[in-house]
């Protein structure tokens, strides 16, 4: 289940969106003993002036993103916008049974995205 | 030649979690060890917290640890006796002689790049007799199944909790990458003369470090 994209584009400033992943709709809730899914989450939304320059956390900075963004408002055609990435993201862990009947915990990096940044 | 089709998304999502194929069906007649539970729900509890903007990632979370077992490790193993079933009956125990018992872990799904930080042997007797009491002193050998030197000698003073003992080091070498099948050999001997017991459980739990899933904290402030 995935929050729709704004206007069908990338309309809007750069900020987290939800984005739960289901394992009972990839078909592994069999063999996943838990969780039941998880919140991914992504990102979209422009980076121009002044999303830009508002950080996760609320501290203004002054980065490459910025930079570009200011660029961009004085030539559009120069380097184009920056991209609205993630800026911070957790970790999950899955609990399955594997091909030998193991129980089996992985802990996986990365893979929940908690607040969006212009890069 | 035709290219071969793209993976679709869930096994290019399988891939990606570091899983050759999907598992078939869950085993309807294996319950999940609470230990099992307990580290995941631990585990989730603070990748919870961990997402919220009050604590620090790095404070509150060391990534690739196991904090309850307390050893670097991002997969955590539960693997069951596989040599339980076709294990015979023991002969009464005669002339003093207690039985051997001989386990059996399956770990082919182990890759080689994955690093063991903890392999737990986790075993539960039982009194052969019920009569017999549960307090009393044994020890217990382990050794490589077939002929070998007794890699592991442990004491046992009760049969009612579960007896653990850690083979890293002594039946597996600290460096060394999974073997495909570990067999090994169990002695339960009374010190004084008591009854034998019975091996009624034994599991391993297994804690690797795979580094390929790692990366390292936040890079070093300039």
């Amino acid at each position: 289940e995935a929050e729709p994209a704004v206007g069908g584009g990338s309309g809007g400033a750069c900020r987290t969106r939800r984005l739960y992943v289901s394992f009972r709709e990839v078909g592994w809730h069999r063999w996943v003993i838990a969780p039941r899914g998880f919140l991914a989450n992504y990102c979209q939304g422009k980076c121009a002036l002044p999303a830009a320059l508002s950080e996760p956390g609320g501290t203004p900075a002054l980065n490459h993103a910025v930079l570009r963004a200011l660029m961009h408002s004085a030539a559009p055609g120069a380097a184009g916008l920056p991209c609205c990435v993630p800026a911070r993201l957790s970790p999950i862990s899955v609990l399955f049974f594997d091909n030998n009947d193991n129980v089996v915990l992985r802990h996986y990096e990365d893979m929940v995205v908690d607040e969006c940044g212009c890069r | 030649a035709r290219a071969p089709a793209a993976p679709g998304p869930a096994a290019s999502l399988l891939r990606a979690l570091g899983l050759s194929d999907a598992p078939r069906d869950a085993p309807t007649s294996r319950p999940v060890p609470p230990v099992m539970w307990r580290l995941f729900r631990r585990r989730d509890h603070q990748e919870a917290r961990a997402g919220s903007r009050r604590t620090p990632p790095a404070a509150a979370l060391r990534p690739c640890h196991v904090e309850e077992l307390g050893v670097a490790g991002n997969i955590v193993r539960h693997v069951p006796d596989r040599g339980a079933a076709a294990r015979r009956p023991e002969p009464a125990s005669a002339a003093g002689q207690c039985p051997e018992w001989t386990v059996v872990f399956d770990l082919s799904t182990v890759e080689p790049a994955e690093r063991p930080s903890q392999v737990r042997l986790e075993l539960r007797f039982a009194a052969e007799e019920a009569s017999a009491g549960m307090a009393g002193s044994w020890e217990l050998s382990v050794a490589r199944a077939g002929s070998g030197p007794v890699l592991l000698r442990q004491a046992v003073t009760a049969l009612g909790t579960p007896v653990r003992a850690e083979l890293l080091g002594a039946a597996w070498a600290r460096n060394a990458s999974a073997p495909r099948s570990l067999r090994l050999t169990l002695a339960l001997r009374p010190r004084a003369p008591t009854v034998c017991a019975r091996l009624t459980e034994a599991s391993l739990l297994l804690v690797t470090l795979d580094p390929r899933l790692c990366h390292p904290l936040a890079r070093p402030r300039r």
